[in-house]
């Protein structure tokens, strides 16, 4: 199973967008999917038609020990499966503030899972509190969903420092598989210079010791197209909402070349 | 002295953006306005050129009671200072965790400080933590970004009762004076219903008896012009930038609607 973390602590890059229609577009290569939301704000959870009014079965319950992964994942289309988050889940970066092995507990519960998936997605909000460190050390491979401005560049080296203190400290097996644009607009010029630093920057990690010298930028970039803003108001996929859609073609491709490695042109 | 804080706790709506270059266009006015870089992530202070590298003296200082403001506060242009943000605010919403009335720090500092301002304009990051709560409660006007997306909505209804609660609890002279649609991209639908769905939930506020039952939504609309994501990277805001932008247009108008109450046409 490939479990992969979502991550970026800069707010409104498509880190759901990414969790939910990547994960929809493995399911329709025929891969079993687990997602698993780990936001407070549950906007995974309402992307897919949930409503997270304090009532639902949750990760909040799997984290404080009352229930299993199984007991609270549901199915959500063909191969497709959800853990979703709560409001309560706000409670649990306090609520676990001294717990022993606060950073693990997630872990624990996806070992002790006996369901059989493919792909183990977790979806993390904006912060790189002790949600998010749940995530990456449940994780061997870390997404990084980038939107190609300013400060995309200097939010990555703070984050990928991060994911090394993990790797060392929590979880040796995590590494960064790649770096995934999302929200690309072609026609400006700031999104090509913006891309072409983030290339530079990898080229030169490559020949320094550090933990993400192995880090690719994905060949597919995630076009801005207003159908992936407008899919979740109807809880659905792109692919069941507009699946001859750019944002469709999108997913589809980035959901091929981390199937297999590579894009067909 | 009026003294807002710029709330969302949806990623990546304009809040930065909009206390940077807002912030500007009023001191464009003749007013003298203080920023202030509650976010860990220290956007607000990147975007005026400022590096966060752990050395700068910062809110950081002054939450921990060891500076002032104005020992922290830098001079940014004609009538417009910063306090800025570093990256050791990350380790406050840990330190401050058991500290007796941890939430009202930030308004102490405020109530010492003997500078007069006309604005005191606060950033806050993605999140309803200690940062955002020491902002509410030394505002008594709050702000709200939003972009026109499906999910913004759902958020607004837990923001505003956050704030109300901090109203209730902490700051009585809080209230929700307005929401400002960011991010705007007049040619999709989806932007138009979401605005039409915000103006209808606002008007059913309006025979409710909930703390932001006066909140208006600014007649001033800031458009998605790609010039407002590029002048982060040289330090700049809008108006040093790119002066004749829509960008600058709009922030200029939004400055005018919210000095005066009214925008000329
Ligand atoms: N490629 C795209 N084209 C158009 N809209 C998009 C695209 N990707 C995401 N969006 C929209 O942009 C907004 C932000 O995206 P999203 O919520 O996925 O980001 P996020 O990183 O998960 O945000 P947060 O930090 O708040 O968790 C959402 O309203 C989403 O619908
Ligand atoms: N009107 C606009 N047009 C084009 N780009 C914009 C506009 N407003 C903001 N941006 C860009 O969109 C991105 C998100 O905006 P910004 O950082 O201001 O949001 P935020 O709410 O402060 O995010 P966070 O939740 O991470 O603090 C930034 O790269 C910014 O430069
Ligand atoms: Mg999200
Ligand atoms: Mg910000």
């Amino acid at each position: 199973m490939r479990r992969i973390a979502i991550i970026n602590q800069k707010g409104g890059v498509g880190k759901t967008t990414t969790t939910v229609n990547l994960g929809a577009a493995l399911a329709r290569r025929g891969r079993r999917v687990c997602l698993i939301d780990l936001d407070p704000q549950a906007h995974a959870t309402t992307h897919l038609g949930l409503e997270p009014d304090g009532q639902l079965p949750s990760l909040y319950h799997v984290l404080l020990g009352q229930k299993s992964l199984a007991a609270v994942r549901r199915p959500v289309s063909d191969n497709l499966w959800l853990v979703p988050a709560d409001i309560d889940l706000a409670a649990a970066e306090v609520e676990l503030a001294g717990v022993v092995g606060r950073e693990v507990i997630l872990r624990e519960a996806v070992q002790q899972d006996a369901t059989p998936f493919d792909y183990l997605i977790m979806d993390c909000g904006p912060s790189l509190g002790v949600l998010t460190l749940n995530a990456l050390a449940s994780a061997d491979e870390v997404l990084i969903p980038l939107q190609p401005h300013f400060l995309a560049l200097h939010g990555l080296s703070k984050l990928l420092e991060t994911t090394a203190l993990v790797a060392r400290r929590i979880h040796p097996p995590l590494r960064v598989s790649g770096i995934v644009v999302c929200l690309y607009d072609a026609t400006t010029r700031l999104a090509q210079e913006v891309v072409a630093d983030l290339q530079a920057f990898l080229e030169r990690s490559r020949h320094q010791a550090v933990p993400w010298n192995q880090a690719r930028l994905f060949a597919t970039r995630i076009r801005r197209n207003v159908k992936l803003a407008e899919c979740p108001s109807f809880g659905q996929t792109i692919f069941s909402y507009a699946p001859r859609s750019p944002g469709a073609a999108d997913y589809a491709a980035l959901a091929e070349e981390i199937d297999t490695g590579s894009v067909s042109p």
